[in-house]
């Protein structure tokens, strides 16, 4: 699932501003 | 947890009534006294018209846009709600693709006039008539409808938090691979607006008000899909080349 949702998983990784 | 006093325990749901209001209004995208300000200014009819000519697939490619940003905010929420960042990288990613656009639509009633049966979309308020390029005027129509029965319930900001984070950490969707720990959040986030609802002395009804939401909102979300994919047979070529890779994602 995660290959599947690349960008949704950068923004989960991205640290919350 | 049983062991938990009572005390303990409504401390506890403050708490977390504090840190997920926190969250919505830090991700909201607009604040109320924001679109004050806009003073709540409608489309002019040759700016109606002109959305209602545009082709098919530029006004979708348009409101995909809209969503995408949307949904950008929501996703920040997400990991803003204590504990959605414990959850499994799988769980976060089939919480998010499922409830997003839910999100989006709850959140809809903070930009939506009642009265004009308008909502907020590219810098003025726009009638379920702009959208008519789309060629889906009873998803439009269910969505205008939705959005001013949410609006009829006048949540305040911390209720409409607590519902939002609700409706993101459904225990009942389709792949997760630590339910037990989704149900766990869900169940402390019901609770919690449970003891909000009731400090706020609303009516017992709201409860149950919401819970027929949760249905109406899956409805909404599996009629997106489909109206997408019919789009998408038609123009598979715009969808892949012009649409917002998160967007493509979430509902492809």
């Amino acid at each position: 699932l995660k290959e599947k949702h690349k960008i949704l998983h950068q923004l989960l990784q991205n640290s919350t501003s | 947890d049983g062991e938990t006093s009572p005390t303990t325990s409504m401390a506890e749901l403050d708490h977390l009534v504090q840190v997920i209001s926190k969250s919505h209004l830090e991700t909201c995208q607009y604040l109320r006294e924001e679109l004050q300000q806009m003073s709540w200014q409608n489309f002019l009819q040759d700016e109606v018209e002109s959305y209602q000519s545009k082709p098919r697939e530029v006004m979708w490619q348009l409101c995909a846009v809209k969503i995408t940003e949307a949904i950008q905010y929501v996703v920040e929420f997400a990991k803003r709600i204590d504990g959605f960042m414990d959850l499994c990288q799988n769980d976060q990613i089939v919480l998010l693709k499922a409830g997003s656009l839910e999100v989006v639509f709850v959140r809809m009633c903070r930009v939506f006039d009642s009265q004009n049966n308008t909502v907020y979309f590219d810098g003025k308020f726009a009638g379920p008539e702009v959208f008519k390029a789309l060629g889906c005027d009873d998803l439009i129509t269910s969505v205008f409808d939705f959005a001013k029965s949410m609006c009829s319930l006048h949540l305040s900001e911390d209720e409409l938090a607590l519902f939002s984070a609700f409706i993101l950490l459904s225990a009942d969707r389709t792949w997760l691979q630590e339910k037990l720990q989704v149900e766990k959040l869900q169940q402390k986030t019901q609770l919690a607006l449970q003891h909000l609802l009731q400090k706020n002395q609303r009516e017992d009804g709201v409860l149950n008000k919401l819970r027929f939401k949760v249905s109406a909102l899956r409805s909404l979300c599996s009629r997106h899909t489909e109206k997408l994919s019919a789009f998408r047979a038609v123009y598979p070529d715009i969808v892949r080349t012009h649409f917002p890779p998160l967007y493509k994602e979430l509902f492809g």
